[in-house]
């Protein structure tokens, strides 16, 4: 892999010397024929995803200064005419696009009336590469050229004349990335079935490592300035989760439910929660969807929080929305190992706590929904040791931890009912923590009902 | 029209087919 | 037996505007050369002067001077005839001695060429006139000075798409659409290929434009077909349900209008053959013959 890179590099190297030489004599023509024989070494199908990202970084650098010298030359008002046909007469169709998406950032940034026009046509000719990997980043060279440059301005009143908003607006750059975005998890997806079955693992592997091209997309949205909240909710992210649920693809989902979360703000999904958990409800088995629903509980939960922040808006029941989807993502996947189903028992007392602290009904409701999913399921005991054991035992310890009173977790009717369902060994070790927390924290227990309730909690040290 | 951008209406491909196994 | 002579003919169009450069195919050795001719369009007077000057003993005696204006066809295999299809001669000197330089006028006006000038593998088309200087000893002079004859078209006001299904049962199914039938040759075709069914590991598809030029008839037919280029229009593997673009400019080509059966001579057709090539090099391919003229 390493002499086939150094090989192909060198051809890249030369190739660009020659392309630089003709640009600079002025010889433009036979600069853009050097330019399309470097752009050849793309075309290979003999190198891995990681070696391939080399060579493309390197010929991304060298299609810069083509760039650049065509954008100096365009300013100059040395426009060569129809150079965006021009290049579309070359034969192979990776060279042909790659430069063609290269002049067409050049017409752009040099007349603006062109860029709607433009946008579309490169990202609909993109289609032409169906191959997984060359497709992906031949998109992506699309995605990092109209970084700066997508149209991010409101969208102007609908008008009869098609030359009005030549420019764009802030839809077209929405359709120009979902589009870009939907093709690209496409391709992504597909490479699963690329090559022989007894190198899945290792095109796994490598499918982890290109997710980063997929992702730019969302990236790419939240940098625009004009997707506010009523955007992201009606044309961003209903073309996300479309995309997202229907490819089936455990990896793709995962990543992609992910990045959602970490790529927009916390404001906008507190508008959308209920479009995201529902699309959590849908995806592959294999998703691990505990995860994805407690990391966005925390961003939250967090946010919620913050010190300087105005916290949750009290029209948004953040803890019931969550409580009944996590419910409905229970109910839909009957494979959902009970250690996920628990921690995300835990993710909610967490919310409460963080942003309802007041609210004991509601970290008790959890706990109340805790032992229903239990009872449901005839178990009757838990092993302290298994993975269920554990989070069951993260769960009781939680409020403790947070409150800091014993008194108000025997305020918590049914935390002695999931206490129960630990083995000797978890009872034993929950009642100590509860014991040493109440030592601790010097927490009186006033009243003989109270010192009942204590030593019920307690029965594992004291009988 | 621009030639240079000219394009025929592309059909909608489904997702179902968009997101399948090759054949 | 008397001096030979220097003729140049000039024609009265001769700006570089009305000038093309056309590649031709010579003698038996098949040298290619690129030759530079004026052009004219059918119904466009041929015209302009011819300059004679005796050369060697500065006298030429002579019996009569003609120009001549032909159009012919020259077969590869039948190279003993040409094909006369127009032929018009003016006189432009009587018998007399030829001392100095001497410039004559000559015009054929309202002569048909409805043909154009064409150079093929295994036949051209030839416009050309022929200056003649008679001589009663030694051999007659003749200089031929071919030039070009080009027509133009109007749009046709019928240009229907070519859309067309095909496939091969439970292997593979596209629908292919190219937005006209006929073309002009500075135009681009414009189409897209769509796949109903897809059950081979397509490697890549490209697009050919084809040119099968027919020589003779009957038993005698034979075409000459050439590739004029291979266009990629998709890298690597569709599913069901794609939907590919098109977009091929003609003008970089060396092409010429689709002519149909040129005086029982010769016909030059184009096709466009669309082929699918698999992951083990097996080809698929579907022509479909299109149309081209040449616009004003």
């Amino acid at each position: 892999q390493e002499k086939l890179l150094d090989e192909a590099m060198g051809i890249v190297r030369s190739q660009s010397f020659q392309m630089k030489r003709c640009l600079d004599k002025g010889r433009l023509m036979d600069g853009l024929k050097h330019a399309s024989n470097m752009l050849g070494e793309l075309r290979t199908s003999l190198l891995s995803p990681k070696m391939y990202y080399e060579l493309y970084m390197l010929i991304s650098d060298e299609l810069r200064h083509l760039e650049s010298h065509l954008l100096d030359e365009f300013q100059a008002g040395h426009r060569v005419a129809d150079l965006y046909e021009l290049v579309q007469y070359a034969g192979n169709i990776v060279p042909r696009l790659y430069l063609l998406i290269t002049v067409g950032l050049v017409y752009i940034k040099s007349n603006e009336n062109c860029k709607r026009d433009i946008l579309k046509d490169l990202v609909e000719m993109c289609r032409g590469v169906q191959h997984p990997l060359r497709g992906l980043f031949l998109r992506n060279y699309l995605l990092q050229c109209t970084r700066h440059i997508l149209p991010d301005v409101e969208d102007p009143p609908p008008s009869n004349n098609p030359l009005d908003n030549e420019q764009g607006s802030i839809s077209d750059s929405l359709e120009f990335i979902l589009l870009n975005f939907a093709e690209m998890n496409k391709l992504w997806v597909r490479m699963q079935h690329q090559g022989h079955s007894r190198d899945k693992e290792k095109r796994e592997k490598e499918r982890q490592e290109l997710r980063i091209l997929v992702g730019t997309n969302l990236v790419r949205l939240s940098q625009l300035e004009m997707v506010d909240v009523d955007r992201y909710k009606k044309m961003v992210l209903p073309g996300l989760l479309e995309q997202a649920v229907s490819c089936r693809d455990a990896l793709s989902q995962e990543y992609l439910m992910e990045c959602i979360i970490q790529v927009f703000p916390d404001e906008f999904h507190l508008e959308t929660l209920g479009p995201f958990l529902q699309a959590c409800a849908e995806l592959h088995e294999d998703v691990n969807v505990k995860s994805i629903i407690s990391s966005l509980i925390e961003r939250l939960a967090a946010f919620g929080n913050k010190e300087d922040g105005d916290g949750i808006p009290s029209e948004i029941k953040l803890f019931e929305i969550f409580s009944q989807h996590i419910a409905t993502v229970i109910k839909s996947r009957p494979e959902l190992p009970l250690e996920d189903m628990v921690s995300l028992q835990v993710s909610l007392v967490n919310l409460a706590q963080q942003c309802y602290s007041s609210r004991l009904d509601l970290v008790d409701s959890v706990l109340a929904n805790t032992a229903h999913i239990f009872d449901n399921l005839n178990i009757t005991k838990i092993h302290s040791g298994s993975p269920l054991g554990k989070e069951l035992s993260r769960l009781l310890r939680l409020p403790t931890g947070n409150y800091n009173d014993l008194l108000v977790i025997l305020q918590l009717v049914n935390f002695p009912k999931l206490l129960q369902l630990l083995d000797y060994q978890g009872r034993k070790t929950i009642s100590t923590f509860l014991m040493n927390n109440a030592i601790d924290n010097g927490t009186i227990i006033p009243s003989p009902e109270q010192v009942d309730g204590v030593l019920s909690l307690c029965s594992s040290l004291v009988r | 029209a621009n030639d240079a951008t000219r394009r025929l209406n592309s059909k909608k491909q489904t997702l179902d087919d968009a997101y399948a196994a090759p054949a | 037996f008397g001096s030979n002579a220097e003729i140049k003919v000039e024609f009265a169009n001769e700006d570089a505007s009305k000038q093309i450069t056309v590649k031709t195919v010579h003698g038996e050795s098949k040298k290619k050369r690129i030759q530079t001719m004026s052009v004219f369009s059918g119904n466009e007077t041929v015209g302009g002067k011819i300059y004679i000057a005796p050369s060697g003993s500065k006298r030429l005696e002579h019996t009569g001077i003609k120009v001549e204006l032909i159009g012919q066809v020259e077969l590869a295999y039948d190279r003993g005839n040409h094909y006369v299809f127009t032929s018009l001669i003016r006189e432009l000197d009587a018998p007399g001695i030829l001392t100095a330089e001497k410039t004559f006028s000559f015009e054929f006006a309202n002569v048909e060429k409805q043909y154009e000038t064409y150079n093929g593998v295994n036949v051209r088309l030839r416009y050309f006139v022929r200056v003649k200087i008679s001589r009663s000893y030694g051999s007659n002079i003749k200089k031929e000075i071919d030039f070009a004859v080009q027509n133009v078209r109007p749009d046709p006001e019928i240009n229907n798409t070519l859309k067309m299904e095909v496939g091969i049962e439970d292997c593979l199914h596209i629908e292919f659409e190219y937005d006209k039938s006929k073309y002009h040759l500075d135009d681009v075709i414009v189409g897209k290929i769509y796949f109903l069914l897809v059950r081979i590991k397509i490697k890549h598809m490209e697009l050919q434009i084809l040119k099968r030029e027919s020589t003779g008839n009957g038993p005698n037919l034979y075409n000459e077909t050439e590739i004029m280029t291979k266009f990629e229009i998709m890298d690597g593997a569709p599913v069901r349900g794609e939907c590919i673009p098109i977009r091929l400019f003609l003008s970089p080509f060396d092409l010429t209008p689709t002519f149909k059966n040129v005086h029982n001579k010769f016909s030059v057709k184009y096709y466009l053959n669309l082929v699918l090539v698999d992951e083990e090099e097996r080809r698929y391919f579907k022509q479909q013959e299109f149309f081209l003229r040449r616009k004003a």
